[in-house]
């Protein structure tokens, strides 16, 4: 895993992540006070326009953005589930759209007309390809307004495209609590914890819970969040037979329970 | 390093989609592994 | 930073260069994508490329040093390995040795296990994929068809990896298949560095059935559970597989177990197939004579 993109190039602490907002922002934001200028500069306003014009032009603050962003993220999910992508396809064009809006301000780049591209690059690095003329069709806009920043997006991707979501360690420990309490659990009661959890995990990679934690630490913490005592029994009998052998790759389970009770409530 | 870092062992779990599947004959055919599927999956969870 | 000296190569969706790194001065290769010809964007192969070389960092595939855009054009700036194996196959001048051809399948089979332990099948592996650098050391190369080991349930196509160096399931239209598929073109390039011609050199889809099952024989269910369920099966010509002698003769340089090795990996049931630790582990590798050191390699 830290070899994986995801965790080079996008795992933040709460600070940098704020951080990087800030300063996303910042850089927009500046470009409108420069254009402003210019415009002003251009033009021989009367000071009552240039009175209207000081009002009006306040750029966006990061929180302005990161609501505008989250509901656009909201709307590339729906619409993506609306195509009846595959589970971990929604993820991914989420997970685009979200991350091009870490490095690109809505000041720069209006999210609506990210917001097919990013579905659409998804589908791609996915391997699950529709033509663009077929995806236009399905999804409305024209191929041009889906074309139009690709390249961008890419770039913008740091043109990391393999992302690791937390369903496929949902199913590694569906398996691994039924080895670790064998015998313990009822199947019937696991599948039904599976499947809840795996809305939940559609639900959480809308946060900002994916820079901040891997995806197992999700995983477990949603586990945490459907049934607590059977994911502690499971973690304290896994990480109480590994005790005896302590050494340095043991992780220690207390470590492990502190990092997933944090996402816990940060999901939460 | 080919040591594994984690034990795996099929006759535990109990994985009615994936026991399903192994004995379709497209997936027989195809050389369709159940092991493949359980290493990849907890790869993914001890990762 | 990067400077285009000389144009090596055009590919579909690719030109080659050679160039520099100005701030170290080591040589690199510049892949620039061409983008403005597909009508659906960013090819798919260069997705692939992009996407499985920015996850994989190993001594036996190619390293991805940078990757930037330029005047519309994606670059890939790739190592530069001036040499690959088909080029030495066929060049009779060169002579090699036992010692020099597992030393090349040793390093092959690195590069593609941590493929296969990163879960991405390559689908493509054949000898000019298999680039040499200028110290000898062999790199998988070219993931235009990659991708990653997919979910149970998904149907992946079975029209990838160049037909000679193609797995019989591949050739039966499989849609469920494993990584073993890499394993078998790694098992015919072995074959095609002890002949020194190809191994299994198919005209077109048909003909690479009939050539593959009469060099090896036609599976039948008994070792192979359920193959005779795949549609093209019954119009096959059945052979019997060739008995250890016929293989001996065959392969004269060829010792027992570098036999055995070849046909763990030409196994046609691709559930038996050895996977690539298993490759790496078996006694061809550790019987004399042992594999060359790569830059000792003429």
């Amino acid at each position: 895993y830290r070899h994986s993109s995801q965790y080079r190039f996008w795992s933040f602490s709460k600070e940098r992540l704020r951080e990087k907002r800030v300063n996303t922002n910042k850089i927009a934001a500046d470009t409108i006070y420069k254009n402003i200028l210019d415009f002003k500069n251009q033009q021989d306003l009367t000071q009552e326009q240039l009175d209207v014009l000081d009002a009006r032009t306040q750029p966006l603050s990061v929180d302005d953005e990161l609501k505008l962003i989250n509901f656009y993220a909201k709307k590339v999910q729906v619409i993506s589930q609306h195509l009846n992508l595959p589970t971990e396809i929604i993820a991914t064009s989420i997970s685009f759209f979200k991350k091009f809006f870490l490095e690109n301000s809505v000041m720069q780049y209006d999210p609506k007309s990210l917001v097919h591209t990013t579905i659409f690059l998804a589908c791609k690095a996915e391997n699950y390809f529709i033509s663009v003329d077929s995806f236009a069709k399905k999804a409305k806009p024209n191929r041009e307004a889906i074309l139009k920043y690709e390249f961008k997006l890419l770039e913008s991707l740091k043109f990391s495209l393999l992302i690791h979501h937390p369903y496929k360690p949902l199913h590694g420990f569906f398996l691994d609590i039924q080895n670790v309490l064998h015998g313990k659990v009822d199947l019937n009661y696991m599948g039904q914890t599976y499947d809840k959890c795996k809305k939940k995990i559609t639900e959480a990679i809308l946060t900002d819970v994916v820079y901040l934690f891997t995806p197992p630490q999700i995983t477990l913490a949603i586990l945490m969040i459907e049934d607590e005592a059977l994911i502690t029994k499971y973690l304290e009998l896994k990480f109480s037979v590994n005790s005896e052998k302590k050494n340095n790759d043991t992780i220690s389970f207390s470590t492990l329970l502190t990092i997933i009770n944090d996402c816990k409530s940060f999901i939460q | 390093n080919t040591i594994p870092r984690f034990k795996l062992d099929e006759k535990l779990y109990s994985d009615p989609f994936i026991k399903d599947l192994e004995n379709r004959k497209e997936f027989v055919a195809s050389g369709f592994r159940t092991d493949y599927v359980y290493e990849r999956v907890l790869t993914e969870a001890f990762m | 930073e990067y400077t285009k000296e000389k144009k090596v190569g055009e590919g579909t969706y690719a030109v080659v260069y050679l160039g520099t790194k100005q701030s170290t001065g080591r040589q690199i290769a510049v892949k620039e994508i061409k983008t403005s010809e597909f009508k659906d964007g960013l090819d798919m192969s260069a997705i692939r490329e992009v996407k499985y070389l920015q996850e994989i960092q190993h001594d036996n595939v190619i390293e991805l040093v940078d990757i930037f855009m330029a005047y519309d054009n994606l670059n890939l700036v790739l190592e530069f390995l001036p040499s690959d194996l088909e080029v030495i196959i066929k060049d009779r001048s060169i002579l090699f040795t036992p010692a020099d051809i597992k030393s090349w399948m040793l390093m092959t089979l690195r590069g593609v296990h941590h493929c296969h332990r990163n879960f991405i099948l390559h689908r493509d592996l054949k000898p000019n994929n298999l680039l040499l650098s200028p110290d000898g050391v062999i790199k998988v190369a070219d993931f235009g068809l990659a991708r990653a080991v997919p979910s149970p349930h998904e149907m992946l196509t079975s029209n990838v990896v160049t037909r000679w160096y193609r797995a019989p399931e591949l050739l039966f239209g499989a849609k469920h298949y494993t990584s073993a598929i890499d394993i078998w073109s790694v098992g015919v390039i072995f074959a095609e560095l002890m002949l020194r011609i190809p191994y299994l050199p198919g005209q077109n889809d048909i003909d690479q059935m009939e050539v593959t099952f009469r060099a090896l024989g036609t599976p039948t269910d008994k070792e192979w559970p359920e193959v005779s369920s795949f549609g093209s099966y019954n119009k096959l010509q059945i052979y019997p597989p060739p008995s250890i002698d016929e293989l001996r003769k065959r392969f004269i340089a060829a010792s027992e177990n570098a036999l055995n090795f070849m046909c763990g990996m030409l196994t046609m049931n691709p559930k038996k197939r050895w996977n690539a630790i298993e490759c790496l582990e078996s006694e061809y590798f550790k019987e004399m004579p042992p594999p060359s050191d790569p830059s000792e390699i003429k």
